[in-house]
């Protein structure tokens, strides 16, 4: 199958991968080299100074990644045990603004119109993309509805035309709003992996996106809410990735590679997402039985 | 052992200098024999904490400690370990140390840090905390 087919990949790629890097070659932060831990110890160990320093974070996407690895990590920071994913990295972008237009649609509710651009240069050669995702920070969850119909409406424009890519047409697609936490804050992720894999996949450096995004009201709210605007804040871009290095952790491989045996051919591996695939389930229960 | 300890009872006894129990206390209970140890660290010692963002404590543990001469399985330590040791025992070369107290396995570590350009990455790193220490 496809997962496994990667699987087999990703380890022989791990194991070339590990006899090509030279741990001994320091390279400091900045570079395109190594990115998150590494750079920094080396740097330490180089020349003395204390590690990275650089742009503040936001400090929205700061509060959902720690809530991210409150779920993924335990109180000692060894990720969890129970994990079926296949991502070892996940990484947050707050979008820098190229413009913005704001109306408001009586039957559709506020619609906005915002061109954003996303400086990937973090992301490094040995980290392959499995999920994107569009992450809207709702901070006045009294406004937002907690379920409503939503239309997103992407349209991509290239910082340079490229002669082998071909001009990409709009992609619009409805979700139903499902606001990922009761509390102060609400998330509302917009899965757009088909649609960003061939840039992210590229290599691309900066992906410029102009994001429409409407929300239809549930007919049963009452009306006061229906006509106070929904307030979003541009969304942040959500990779989630797979770093084939020696240095990161595999750990899911060995976990899955465990239960090869009932993995066979027909089977599909793990999924890239996270639980709740159907078939993962399905696997699961017939290695019960 | 034995004969050691019968050689060490021929020779002649000081009153104030020797403590029978307290000698064979040293074969009974090994002391400061190679063995794990917490070492807990907190990235704001460090002054990273502005841009590692998790976790808040960090204790990746040391193996530290003596090396016995025959080490065995106790340690999973291979042949080589006890080969190493009487290289070192019958000084047949004073560059050979003796075998060295060691990590044998560590666990994965979860870090959620701030990168230069603002933007935040969770990430999973190999063999970041000690879990097991060995011989050789």
């Amino acid at each position: 199958s496809q997962a496994s087919r990667e699987e087999a990949q990703i380890a022989t790629s791990a194991e070339l991968e590990s006899e090509a890097e030279p741990w001994s070659l320091p390279q400091l932060p900045g570079g395109r080299g190594r990115s998150g831990l590494l750079s920094p110890l080396f740097k330490v160990l180089c020349d003395g100074s204390g590690g990275a320093s650089g742009l503040q974070a936001d400090s929205g996407a700061l509060r959902y990644m720690k809530r991210l690895y409150k779920v993924y990590a335990t109180k000692e920071g060894i990720p969890k045990s129970n994990r079926s994913h296949l991502y070892n990295t996940v990484r947050l972008f707050t979008p820098s603004i190229q413009h913005k237009q704001a109306s408001v649609d009586q039957a559709t509710g506020a619609v906005q119109s915002v061109g954003l651009q996303f400086n990937l240069d973090r992301v490094t050669a040995v980290e392959h993309p499995l999920k994107s995702v569009l992450l809207y920070t709702v901070s006045d969850s009294a406004s937002f509805p907690s379920a409503a119909q939503c239309m997103c409406h992407l349209v991509w424009t290239e910082p340079e035309p490229s002669s082998q890519m071909l001009p990409r047409p709009p992609h619009s697609f409805s979700f139903e709003s499902q606001p990922k936490s009761r509390k102060k804050y609400k998330w509302v992720e917009v899965d757009v992996t088909p649609l960003l894999q061939p840039l992210v996949a590229s290599a691309k450096r900066s992906i410029q996106v102009s994001v429409n995004f409407t929300c239809v009201r549930d007919q049963l709210q009452p009306p006061s809410a229906r006509d106070s605007p929904i307030s979003l804040v541009p969304p942040s871009l959500l990779l989630y990735l797979n770093d084939r290095s020696a240095h990161a952790y595999h750990g899911w491989y060995s976990l899955h590679n465990k239960g090869s045996p009932l993995q066979g051919p027909g089977q599909r591996g793990p999924s890239a997402c996270p639980p709740g695939g159907g078939a993962a389930r399905a696997v699961r229960s017939r290695h019960r039985r | 052992g034995e004969d050691t300890v019968s050689s060490e009872l021929q020779k002649p006894l000081g009153p104030a200098a020797f403590n029978l129990s307290e000698y064979f206390k040293q074969f009974l209970f090994p002391q400061n024999e190679c063995e794990l140890h917490d070492f807990r660290l907190s990235f704001s010692q460090l002054k990273w904490d502005s841009w590692i963002v998790a976790p808040h404590r960090y204790n990746p543990r040391y193996c530290k400690g003596d090396c016995p001469r025959a080490v065995g399985q106790r340690y999973g330590s291979p042949v080589h370990t006890m080969v190493q040791n009487i290289i070192y025992e019958k000084q047949l070369d004073d560059s050979v140390p003796r075998p060295s107290c060691v990590p044998a396995q560590y666990s994965p570590l979860s870090v959620l840090t701030v990168e230069p350009d603002g933007s935040i990455a969770y990430k999973e790193y190999e063999d970041m905390i000690a879990t097991k220490c060995t011989c050789r």
